[in-house]
């Protein structure tokens, strides 16, 4: 059988808001060493990618590889109905065609549980190559989903500049145009308010807001959020689920004709 | 006006 227990049950609300725009359904691979789940948009253009360890639950046990099929609009409705501080459990038996999702308040005087059926998704799996990424951006996480929401206001793209004095966004469109340059912070006394540049060469990439902005439903999750581009290759904006795991979203980036 | 890729250029199905 099946069973993840995770005490802090807000962190499965969070990923599931995160993805739950950009997923219709996807499939949950619960292996020993933890739970991943991949998979693209409709339109193909972009991809997430989920990982929970299983050191990361208070409880985990899985006897056999399980792949749980599940309609997320529904798996949301469900995790809505349990409080930000309940106690989250997952637990399905091995060949089974539901999942049960169990709720428990702090004080153990409510215990809810959920019962939902599985589906069969045959959703073809990528494979993504490891890759050195020209630039990796480390910035506040707030301080992105704000640049991506102003900047949509100009155009339906972003493009993302990077270089050795920092990163510029610019957008434009009909009302205009729009430019916000952030420069790598020198010293700041909290980590989570750096901006943190790492180029090996300079890259600059187009990518639709409406995706960015898809992404950065992510950002209740982390207070940093990192930015990974190399020369026409796909975007990864990548956001850590509590001390579990991560979240990266995959963007091909858009080509001038 | 930019063309946007589709991702499967990029990554191969396993």
């Amino acid at each position: 059988m099946f069973e993840a227990r995770l005490v802090q049950g807000s962190l499965l609300k969070k990923v599931l808001d995160a993805i739950k725009e950009l997923l219709n359904e996807a499939s949950w691979d619960c292996a020993d060493s933890g739970i991943q789940l991949q998979a693209m948009d409709n339109s193909h253009v972009s991809l997430v990618s989920v990982n929970l360890r299983a050191e990361g639950f208070d409880k985990y046990r899985c006897d056999r590889n399980l792949i749980m099929g599940m309609d997320l609009t529904s798996m949301s409705k469900i995790l809505k109905c349990a409080a930000n501080d309940d106690i989250i459990t997952m637990k399905a038996q091995d060949n089974a065609d539901t999942v049960t999702f169990i709720f428990e308040s702090p004080s153990q005087e409510k215990v809810s549980d959920y019962e939902m059926k599985l589906m069969n998704l045959d959703q073809d799996h990528l494979g993504i190559p490891e890759t050195d990424y020209a630039c990796v951006i480390k910035l506040p996480s707030g301080e992105f989903a704000r640049i991506c929401r102003d900047l949509s206001n100009f155009g339906e793209s972003i493009v993302i500049a990077c270089s050795k004095e920092g990163v510029k966004f610019s957008a434009a469109g009909d009302i205009g145009t729009g430019n916000i340059k952030l420069a790598q912070t020198s010293s700041v006394d909290k980590e989570e308010e750096a901006v943190i540049i790492e180029m090996q060469e300079p890259v600059t990439l187009t990518f639709a807001c409406r995706y960015l902005n898809m992404f950065t439903k992510a950002t209740p999750l982390s207070p940093q959020v990192s930015l990974s581009m190399s020369p026409d290759v796909p975007l990864v904006v990548e956001y850590s689920i509590g001390d579990i795991g991560q979240i990266q979203y995959f963007l091909a980036p858009k080509i001038d004709d | 006006a930019a063309t946007q890729t589709d991702l499967r250029h990029f990554f191969k199905a396993r």
